[in-house]
């Protein structure tokens, strides 16, 4: 059916569809899905410095991005992000899209001037995001 | 009385025996809580929106700490795990007033002997002491061609009583302790834990004690050590490094979050469970595996 399909191959459908690469697009990952982005900054932008000495530089890192739909694989989301998803995309839109937001924490090390002038060495706990889900 | 007298025996300089409890005797004499003393670690500090300016810390002290921070934690900050202890505060006081007693003879190895205060007031009520040592440094970096035996005396002394209590009598601790001085010897550590536990424990407001050093050539190192002048170089007031475990939710529990780590699928009521299973954790473990293949 050589005529056959030279004809198909005019309908532009069809040869969109041909186009594999973008027929392999709808299968990609958005590009801008939910995940973790450094932001390294010092103390002296968070106007800490005259009480924080260590560390220099501290990236606290943080979570951006669109939650795909089937997140429960990926982010261990529970069923109700799913839910949130589809109530916002069917129907009302007014429902906000569940949000990328940090899952885990790790500790930070700071070494602290206090008011008296001493000199304190102290772990606090969640100051750097670690992992990202959506909920 | 009865507690005057005991106080009066410490006080005779006896050592002190392991299983005294001679502080049991006080009673905290401000009963202030200091609970609202915490500091949230990250608002911006009261004295700063009052304009009230910090005081600047000893610069000694501060490369001390700089030091042991890089030991403890990356350029980041991340802390390393390899240092596995209870402690998550790392507290260094620096003397709030100091005199000198008495002048001490350089020559003889006897040093001044130091009264010395140090105020608590930056010691919130959650944080608890498992560990505090004195920290000396020298006035100039100095080189000993061989070991110096040094004798160190604590007396700890009442903070000024109101007039409503009892003056008490002093405590005396003597430390015997032996340092080995070497080439660009920078700090000598003492561990006065026992000596400083109680006061820190009954939430003082400060410590007031004073110490003094006696030091000689150790003679069984260099049998030549009797002859020859001995200049012993001047000791810096010390500092006092804290080593306390602050409860306070923000602050990370090291010992914690590895526990409930290791077992994510663990949550408290199945712990009973696991306490109670007679075969204990395996047996509970492959009898869960089964349930799931169920």
């Amino acid at each position: 059916g050589q005529e056959t399909a030279s004809s198909k191959l005019k309908d532009p459908l069809v040869a969109a569809s041909f186009n594999l690469s973008e027929y392999f697009k709808q299968f990609l990952f958005p590009q801008n899905e939910c995940e973790l982005h450094d932001f390294r900054l010092s103390f002296s932008q968070l106007k800490w410095d005259n009480w924080i000495v260590a560390p220099s530089r501290y990236n606290p890192r943080y979570c951006k991005g669109d939650c795909p739909r089937a997140v429960g694989h990926r982010y261990g989301s529970p069923v109700h992000t799913m839910v949130q998803n589809i109530i916002y995309e069917k129907l009302d839109s007014s429902v906000p899209r569940p949000s990328c937001i940090p899952a885990k924490y790790s500790p930070l090390s700071v070494l602290a001037i206090e008011p008296d002038g001493s000199i304190a060495y102290k772990v606090y706990e969640d100051m750097i995001a670690t992992k990202c889900t959506c909920r | 009385s009865q507690a005057s007298n005991g106080e009066a025996q410490i006080a005779a300089g006896a050592e002190l025996e392991p299983e005294a409890e001679p502080w049991s005797l006080l009673q905290s004499q401000d009963g202030r809580d200091r609970s609202g003393l915490l500091p949230s670690p990250f608002n911006v500090p009261s004295d700063e929106q009052g304009g009230t300016r910090r005081l600047q810390p000893d610069s000694r002290a501060l490369r001390y700490m700089k030091r042991l921070y890089k030991a403890y934690a990356t350029k980041e900050g991340i802390p390393k795990s390899d240092r596995h202890h209870l402690y998550n505060t790392i507290r260094l006081l620096t003397p709030c007033a100091q005199h000198r007693q008495t002048l001490g003879n350089q020559m003889t190895g006897i040093l001044p002997s130091l009264d010395l205060l140090f105020n608590l007031d930056s010691v919130p009520a959650l944080e608890h002491l498992l560990k505090s040592v004195f920290l000396y440094t020298f006035n100039n970096s100095v080189s000993f061609p061989s070991a110096v035996k040094c004798m160190c005396n604590m007396m700890i002394m009442e903070p000024k009583s109101s007039s409503k209590t009892v003056p008490r009598a002093p405590y005396s601790f003597t430390f015997n302790s032996k340092f080995e001085f070497r080439k660009k010897h920078k700090w000598i550590e003492i561990d006065v834990t026992t000596l400083l536990q109680p006061l820190v424990a009954s939430k003082k407001q400060s410590i007031h004690m004073s110490v003094n050093f006696t030091c000689e050539k150790d003679q069984l190192q260099h049998p030549s050590a009797k002859d020859g002048p001995f200049n012993m170089p001047l000791l810096v007031p010390p500092s006092l490094l804290l080593y306390l475990n602050d409860t306070s939710a923000q602050v990370y529990h090291r010992w914690y979050s590895l526990h409930y780590k290791r077992r994510p699928s663990q949550s408290p009521d199945q712990k009973t469970g696991l306490a109670t299973h007679p075969m204990g954790e395996e047996a509970a473990e492959c009898g869960r595996a089964s349930r799931h293949r169920r």
